[in-house]
């Protein structure tokens, strides 16, 4: 708890006043090779004692950094084109709920390891291994929030993440009498889900949203095996095809929207 | 562009000190991803649905939801996922509302909810934040979404 006090964050550089508080600083999570995660906790705006816990993870895999759900889709601040200030975000989800945002694996963003090779051997199992004892420690630096309704949420290759941290949540509490982890659900958004059907399902969008021809997109189906390893190169020369000749410059992530010149 | 604005806030050092972060001086640049560990990811589960059903009789709440114009991880693909998890229509497929315009669309499974977030790209509460906002007060209530 001594941590805890030091982790809380007074104000950020730019940040307007806010009525919540703010913590953040490193769990270790694997003393041999020196992996520490890297969380930021915005408490809820009323009655934090009251509101559920959200642990937020984005995806990637490498991507799970506070720059997207920290910072520009759920987090109490958005930043300003200039990088100088934060302004608030008026759907800010910490109005329901303690969101408690990690930046995972040990790579990324500032969470570090002080194992190089640990940038090369990262991957699902690990990264839901380290995710729950960070969040054992974690809670006995917030012991306020033992027993706590607990949920996860995150997006994209989270849809992983999420489940996988989830699961071993479940068993972890199996295997104990009076679990302090009190997880009552996850919320996955696009999420990666199985290789094969996702697979299929994507070039189907891009056939019906118009992305693609209808000659790449019987090329695909036909020299694409979705449940292979690796992809034939004729697979990826007709996928390859399709994003670099048919797509146009649009921004993948929201096909309507201007993409970031 | 706000991904860029991220880059130049949380390298700030006066920002780095005021989050506790980067105290051990790490050997390069915040980024918002990293392509090391992209690059090099090592194992990666095929499919997730397996979990899904150890996590359904568990008796967890699962929503799944999909912002409709992304074309990464497309609604057809999650879609055409989830509907091999061959689970029980509970509330059949319904326009829920966001004020009064269709947020999305939505089925209620025994076990899982599934919805679609209207005009939403992945990062669904960058696109639609009211919308977004409306579906995770409704998963938190563990209420369906609303119908008008």
């Amino acid at each position: 708890p001594k941590q805890r006090e030091i982790d809380r964050i007074s104000v950020l550089p730019g940040q307007p006043p806010v009525p919540f508080n703010q913590f953040s600083g490193y769990v270790t999570v694997n003393e041999q090779d020196g992996r520490a995660l890297f969380y930021w906790l915005t408490e809820a705006t009323t009655f934090p004692e009251k509101k559920p816990l959200v642990l937020w993870l984005n995806g990637g895999p490498g991507c799970s950094s506070v720059a997207y759900g920290a910072s520009e889709e759920i987090g109490p601040f958005r930043i300003n084109r200039t990088g100088q200030s934060l302004y608030r975000n008026k759907y800010s989800w910490n109005t329901e709920a303690n969101i408690l945002f990690l930046e995972s694996p040990a790579g990324v963003g500032f969470s570090y390891t002080n194992t190089s090779s640990n940038l090369k051997d990262s991957g699902d199992k690990r990264t839901a291994q380290d995710a729950l004892v960070f969040l054992l420690r974690w809670m006995s630096r917030f012991p306020e929030y033992k027993y706590r309704e607990f949920y996860i949420a995150g997006e994209s290759y989270a849809g992983h993440y999420v489940p996988q941290l989830a699961k071993r949540i479940v068993d972890y509490n199996k295997a104990n009498s009076h679990p302090i982890l009190n997880l009552k659900g996850f919320i996955v958004g696009n999420a990666v889900t199985d290789n094969y059907y996702d697979s299929i399902g994507t070039v189907t969008f891009w056939w019906t949203h118009s992305m693609i021809s209808d000659q790449t997109y019987q090329s695909i189906l036909k020299h694409c095996n979705f449940s292979a390893e690796e992809a034939s190169k004729h697979c990826d020369n007709a996928v390859s095809y399709a994003m670099n000749h048919e797509f146009g410059d649009i921004d993948q992530y929201s096909i309507y929207t201007p993409s970031c010149m | 562009c706000t991904e860029n604005y991220a880059e130049k806030y949380y390298n700030r050092p006066d920002v780095q000190k005021a989050l506790h972060a980067n105290t051990t001086g790490i050997p390069y640049k915040w980024t918002a991803c990293s392509d090391v560990l992209l690059k090099y990811w090592t194992d990666s589960e095929n499919s997730i649905l397996p979990t899904y059903k150890n996590l359904i009789e568990a008796g967890l709440r699962i929503w799944v939801f999909s912002g409709d114009t992304d074309s990464v991880v497309p609604v057809t693909a999650t879609r055409f996922s989830l509907s091999h998890l061959n689970l029980k229509i509970k509330t059949r497929w319904y326009p829920w509302y966001s004020g009064r315009q269709v947020g999305g669309w939505t089925e209620v499974y025994d076990g899982l909810t599934f919805a679609t977030v209207r005009g939403a790209g992945h990062e669904v509460p960058l696109f639609q934040p009211k919308r977004a906002f409306i579906l995770f007060r409704s998963f938190l209530a563990g209420k369906e979404l609303p119908k008008s």
